[in-house]
């Protein structure tokens, strides 16, 4: 079965773009392949990984409302075993024109099934919002990875996610579950940890065993177009999501 | 004449409501009449200023679309001369609501217009999104204070911004202008100096001299419903919004 992950989180800047690209890179390093679906206007994901968004001739934006078919969105990425579905700002289009739709949460759903098979994880970076391009991303996904800054607006908008998930899972999408929470950008301060315990002690065995520590390499790869694993292999930042593909291949 | 100024940028987590909430905060301790409004259903700047939202009779959901005069959802907060209308989630059905309508974008002018005169400045906290609360805010102000966290993906997203702006200015509202540009969260890495030697080339004078450096004190306030001038005075945090309310005031 292919695993097909929703990074999502309505909280901005808690690391939804890092993550997706850094945990499809590690994967694809160990061999695995992934296809990273660029879900966000601001078309972050696609410039981490090294694709120039503003040369590819077909993005997510035609795809999703059927206009070509997802393969010829599909491009390279300078990596091995890693593909993309790049994004640009015309994607704020179809938040306009989907929201009109009746089957508005169907779209990502019914273009990715011809290509499923091909890979074995398919992640999805989300943007800032619970608006229709997330619930697209829930709708088609069958697990909701939810980056968590360890700060205190990050865990009030936690329980508005977790909200989401369980209205998508009931009215949606019966498969979708969660993942599993990432804390990320932990730093050795009284409020890190206040925010690690008590993720801990509410969310137990959805949290991610694996934290994400607050590391500069992970904030200068993206100017590189690289993920943190080719950019600076052994910096904390590429050992974290290295550790983080582990972990989530003994969740499959 | 009474300074709107909208705090926006569609990139999540850059500092905008940190930046809404401790410059309103700042501006009150000296003595100046201060509207914060928070236009993000995420309610975070009610939050860090103390507001708890969800015992709040009216939100600015009611007063957006006119259901209530906004002089009924006005609220004191525990600080002098700052005064709250809050937000929570249900703001997320105006979004909805509004994308239908012709004027969408000139809801919040039309429910500020009876207060004005009795503030001098209104400070208008966004989501992060382009979407069309953030288009409201945009319409309603005669100034966009944009922050811009010290890293890769906010740089990128700026041109963005502006380019919305210029379009506003255009089609919606002739008042608004590029307030400035606050750079926010630097740190002594290169790649924090390469961000503001490139702000500063591109927009010279539109980037605030004021440098909001990344501290810890700004993290945990909101955490306690504490603007950082109430929280911990002597932080650097602080200091730099207290140095930011002395610039803005040369700016009016
Ligand atoms: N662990 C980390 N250590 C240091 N910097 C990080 C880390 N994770 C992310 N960053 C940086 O923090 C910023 C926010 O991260 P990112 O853009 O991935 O968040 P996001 O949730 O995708 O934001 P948005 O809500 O705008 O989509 C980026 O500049 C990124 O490079
Ligand atoms: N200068 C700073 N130093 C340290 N932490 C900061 C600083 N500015 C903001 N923060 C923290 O960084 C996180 C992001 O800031 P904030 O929530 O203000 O950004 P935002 O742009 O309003 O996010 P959103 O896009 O979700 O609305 C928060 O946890 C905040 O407490
Ligand atoms: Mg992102
Ligand atoms: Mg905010």
């Amino acid at each position: 079965m292919t695993r097909i992950i929703a990074v999502a989180n309505q909280k901005g800047g808690v690391g939804k773009t890092t993550t997706a690209v850094n945990l499809a890179a590690c994967l694809a390093e160990m061999g695995i392949s992934v296809l990273l679906i660029d879900l966000d206007p601001q078309g972050n994901a696609s410039q981490a990984a090294g694709v120039d968004k503003h040369s590819v001739p077909t993005t997510i934006y035609q795809a999703l409302l059927g206009h070509v078919p997802i393969q010829n969105a599909i491009v390279a990425t300078p990596y091995e075993n890693l593909s993309l579905i790049a994004s640009t700002k015309d994607l704020v289009g179809a938040e306009i024109e989907l929201s009109a739709l009746d089957n508005r949460a169907f779209y990502l759903t019914t273009a990715l099934k011809p290509v499923i098979p091909q890979y074995k994880w398919i992640i999805v970076d989300s943007p800032p919002s619970l608006g229709v391009l997330t619930l697209n991303a829930l709708t088609a996904s069958n697990g909701v990875l939810a980056p968590l800054q360890c700060e205190y607006f990050a865990l009030e908008g936690l329980s508005e996610l977790l909200h989401t998930i369980i209205t998508v899972k009931r009215s949606l999408n019966n498969n979708v579950n969660i993942f599993g929470v990432l804390l990320t950008m932990f730093q050795h301060t009284l409020l890190s940890r206040q925010v690690v315990d008590d993720v801990r002690a509410h969310f137990m065995n959805d949290v991610f065993q694996t934290v994400i520590p607050r590391n500069v390499s992970l904030a200068e790869a993206p100017s590189y177009g690289m993920p943190v694993n080719h950019y600076s292999p052994k910096s904390t930042g590429a050992a974290a999501y290295k550790a983080l593909a582990k972990e989530v291949l003994t969740r499959e």
